[in-house]
């Protein structure tokens, strides 16, 4: 069975790229080979990655935009039993450019998850697909929350943050409605987290008060090591194997993996 | 003369409407009356000065799509000399529906700086207008580009962030050449800074060696207080006035005067 889950929030800088890329590399590592897709214009999980588009190579945009096969854009990382659909620029187009061509808001919706659904036909090509989303409720993630089963929403410990969580629990209760009935929340995960502050532990007590078990007992820590990991092109866990980071989303994977 | 500068990165968390706000409430103190702008569908600076729109008040997405004088939506705040334009989530639809009412790419761009030249002829309600733009590089940043005399850039130390730059740099040359001959690139300001690290200190060498005088000599440190300020729907220097957030962005504006 192959599980499709979407690393969303509207609000930027939370971690999303951060969480995937991670994330996936968690999973690879305990046995449950993932592919991570860069919903995002700004393409830094294909950075995140070091990954380079060939000459005549694919990007998510040609898959979207015009129809070409899931998996002939997907590229293998330096890390074993994990891969990836890399974006270049010319995505932050696809938002008009799909509106342009088709005029009915579902089938603009239903894209990537058309998309993955020819490609995982008979036996699944992988155990998990991450979907990481830009910052932004437009119909990059959109699709993403359409093609998913599931959202997990990396989230700061800030004050905006339950603002923007009510919108975007907001947005999966419309998706579901409309276009994917098996869509829900599987959790908040909390990173950069610095248990230190007052306001740390307000926002996660404030969030586990409306979310209960939807909030992942994880708590990733801020850590230089990760935020450097990405100008190596690695994950955290080949960059730093034996720090905080790395045991924060193995933990993180293993929580998942127990739902 | 009132002075319009936009607040961009397409890079999501990198301080934006942080910088915003704070830096409003420093040129207020030091005499100058400013305008914040809340671009963002996310409303975090409308949030954070704790602006409330009336039953009948106006929104941003009043003035840009239904041409409502600006005017009539500004706010005042707590804070003397320091007004506000208040944004609601309906902004997240104004992208679609200015372009659906309007055909020309030209006559999409302009909205914001013909309402804020309509606003301020005769003299000048203000001496800065300070654009808090979403992440991302659509139609209300462009709005934003097209708006402002000179655009800011937030950024933090990370890997990432040079390839962001890039690519604003790259639309703000854009559209100078096509709409606005006086936009240029103020200056970066790095946020949410940790001079402890490498990371950091590689990061901020590497910009000051590409763009030389255009990053400001202020470097904004990371202060828990500055993210608790929003929270109390404060400028930090109106929540901690001894702390070093006031102080860095009391040093930016400062800079900024002198250019
Ligand atoms: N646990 C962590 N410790 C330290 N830095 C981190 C951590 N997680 C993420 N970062 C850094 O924070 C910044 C924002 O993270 P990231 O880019 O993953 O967020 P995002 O939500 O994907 O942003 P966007 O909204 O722009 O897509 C990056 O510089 C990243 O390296
Ligand atoms: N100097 C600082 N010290 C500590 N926290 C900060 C600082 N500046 C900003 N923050 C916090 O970092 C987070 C991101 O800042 P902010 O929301 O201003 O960024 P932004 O670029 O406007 O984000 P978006 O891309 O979502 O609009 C917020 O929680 C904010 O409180
Ligand atoms: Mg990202
Ligand atoms: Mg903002």
């Amino acid at each position: 069975l192959m599980r499709v889950l979407a690393i969303a929030n509207q609000k930027g800088g939370v971690g999303k790229t951060t969480t995937t890329v991670n994330l996936g590399a968690a999973f690879a590592a305990l046995g449950h080979s993932t592919v991570v897709v860069d919903l995002d214009p700004q393409t830094n999980l294909t950075t995140s990655l070091d990954l380079r588009i060939e000459e005549d190579g694919l990007s998510l945009y040609d898959v979207l935009v015009d129809g070409e096969p899931f998996g002939e854009a997907v590229l293998s990382t330096t890390t074993p039993d994990l891969a990836a659909c890399p974006a270049d620029p010319s995505l932050a187009g696809a938002d008009l450019d799909i509106a342009r061509e088709e005029p009915d808001p579902r089938r603009r919706a239903i894209r990537l998850r058309d998309s993955l659904s020819l490609w995982a036909e008979g036996t699944p090509p992988c155990s998990f697909v991450l979907l990481d989303c830009p910052p932004s409720l437009g119909l990059l993630t959109v699709n993403a929350l359409v093609a998913a089963d599931a959202v997990i929403v990396p989230m700061q410990c800030e004050f905006f943050a339950m603002e923007g969580l009510a919108r975007l629990v907001d947005t999966i209760t419309r998706v579901r409605s409309a276009w994917n009935p098996s869509l829900h929340l599987l959790g908040v995960c909390f990173t950069m987290v610095d248990r230190r502050t007052n306001l740390a532990r307000q926002v996660i007590a404030e969030v586990r008060r409306e979310l209960g078990s939807q909030v992942f007992s994880t708590l990733v820590p801020r850590s230089v090591r990760v935020a450097e990991a990405p100008s190596f092109g690695l994950p955290v866990r080949d960059y730093d194997p034996s720090g905080q980071g790395t045991a924060a989303y193995t933990s993180l994977a293993r929580e998942i993996l127990a739902r």
